[in-house]
């Protein structure tokens, strides 16, 4: 029986450009998985940017250095397909009769496909927004799970006129990301606009029924003598029957000093 | 003492939203920005029990009881702040992001606030050219007191000016432009730092945007309604 909580994935992933893989998502899932950081594979930095895989890996240079930015090929001039990448990994999930497991992605930029053991699902597009696949019928189970995410630019990406300025073309203000990545009058251009699976990858045991998104709002009254804590919640019942819950909020503080809970 | 048990019944495959019986405080310690007081904080956690099989869920959360208020002073045009019924003069910081390849990690956060802590700043503002940030950075500004203020991504330089005027209406899909400020609203919500949700830098989002976001956030009507000497059911028992 998995331990019910967050597993944050986040060791152990592998990357390649996806003009240099020949294998689908479903045979890198299956058939095929990549065996290591033998070529065109390479470890990956995740959360992170398909640059800061390259810097990481030396196939760049650091652009944080002189003008190396100025040697790293931008994205305009190679085309989106040269900053598609691969994003690897395994892990191990086993789960208990009722139990359910969520493949969350707290953000992504900007657009991904993900295979997992051969299942397909597309990740819509947004820099900004989480997602969460439920995964539990499709894992393996033996408990080794292979997961593949193709991940694409921006749509996007703009150009960087000769004279630089705030914003490059602007055509990066089409797409809903982050718009620094154009350059601006304190940054250079981002080569590869930030394209990647930035922020935090979890899976996520829980029970029948799942906690989601509370909301915790307080109000005051009496000069602040008089305090409320409401907290609302969604909650889903993923079973096929009804589930009979308890519900519990409880709020403790932090013990300071020498005061010690008995 | 603070702890609640309600039953609640969740039909087969069903989403449902609940909401907690109000829980009363009496003279909690309160969260103050940096310079202000402590920023005591509570830990909140929900945990879900179903009949039959036991522990299903939980989640934990570091709270702050706080007031942040801001209007538009007519005499200077200045937006003022007042944080638990106190006005606060903002020494605030301009944040882009800490690292142009994203490489985001706690320590980095905590190191980079902190460092706004030491320099006496009380707030941060996250330019809408940038990101919206991550828990991690909103969780050390609430742990150092620095009030957050949060741009969406739209920018003066990008959006509706310049010469010919480029992307005079924002973003091509509206659409999806609500659905990532909708959810990164409630990625961040309960943070105490959380300050002021800023539709863009320097630029104010198209029309149906700027109304969205502006109904998305505004106050519920229910803590609008509630006058300040109401007495709430548990105050009379």
């Amino acid at each position: 029986m998995a331990e019910i909580g967050k597993m944050v994935l986040d060791s152990g992933w592998l990357a390649a450009r996806s003009t240099e893989v020949k294998l689908t998502g479903t045979q890198l899932t299956t058939t095929h998985p990549p065996t290591g950081p033998t070529s065109p594979w390479m470890e990956a930095v995740v959360p992170g940017t398909v640059l800061a895989t390259l810097v990481t890996n030396k196939t760049v240079g650091d652009p944080f250095y002189g003008l190396v930015n100025e040697t790293i090929v931008d994205i305009a001039d190679s085309g989106r397909e040269y900053y598609t990448f691969w994003f690897f990994t395994k892990f191990q999930c086993k789960l208990s009769g009722t139990q359910h497991l969520d493949l969350n992605f707290r953000a992504i930029n900007y657009s991904a496909e993900v295979y997992l053991n051969g299942h397909k699902k597309d990740l819509p597009k947004g820099m900004f927004q989480r997602h969460s696949l439920e995964v539990t019928d499709i894992l393996n189970p033996e408990g080794t799970n292979l997961l593949a995410v193709l991940v694409y630019p921006p749509d996007h990406p703009g150009s960087i006129p000769p004279e630089g300025g705030q914003g490059g073309d602007h055509e990066i203000g089409k797409d809903v990301a982050t718009q620094y990545v154009e350059g601006w009058d304190w940054i250079a251009p981002v080569r590869d606009r930030n394209t990647g699976i930035w922020d935090e990858v979890s899976i996520y045991v829980s029970g029948p029924v799942k906690i989601i998104d509370p909301h915790l709002v307080s109000s005051f009254f009496d000069h602040n003598t008089r305090v409320y804590l409401h907290a609302t919640t969604e909650l889903e019942n993923k079973s096929a029957w009804v589930a009979e819950c308890s519900l519990n909020i409880q709020v403790t503080t932090e013990l300071e000093g020498s005061i010690c809970l008995v | 003492e603070h702890l609640q048990t309600q039953h609640v019944s969740v039909p087969p495959g069903a989403r449902i939203q609940y909401t907690f019986p109000q829980l009363f405080f009496y003279k909690p310690n309160l969260w103050w920005p940096n310079g202000m007081g402590k920023q005591s904080l509570y830990n909140v956690s929900i945990t879900i029990d179903v009949k039959g099989y036991g522990k299903s869920d939980s989640w934990g959360q570091l709270f702050g009881f706080r007031k942040i208020e801001s209007h538009i002073d007519s005499a200077t045009g200045g937006r003022l702040f007042k944080v638990n019924g106190q006005p606060i003069f903002i020494r605030g910081g301009n944040w882009i992001l800490s690292d142009c390849l994203l490489r985001l990690s706690e320590e980095r956060y905590k190191t980079d606030v902190k460092f706004h802590a030491d320099m006496n700043l009380n707030m941060i503002r996250c330019w809408g050219g940038g990101l919206a940030e991550r828990p991690e950075f909103y969780h050390y500004c609430d742990v150092y007191g620095l009030l957050v203020w949060q741009e969406f991504w739209i920018t003066g330089d990008v959006d509706g000016r310049g010469i010919p005027v480029s992307n005079p209406n924002g973003p091509l899909d509206h659409d999806l432009f609500m659905l990532c400020a909708r959810d990164t609203v409630k990625l961040l919500r309960n943070h105490p730092s959380l300050a002021l949700w800023v539709g863009g830098n320097e630029q104010v989002p198209p029309p149906d945007l700027n109304t969205a976001l502006k109904n998305d956030l505004k106050l519920h009507p229910f803590f609008e309604n509630q006058s300040e000497n109401a007495m709430s059911v548990e105050d009379m028992s």
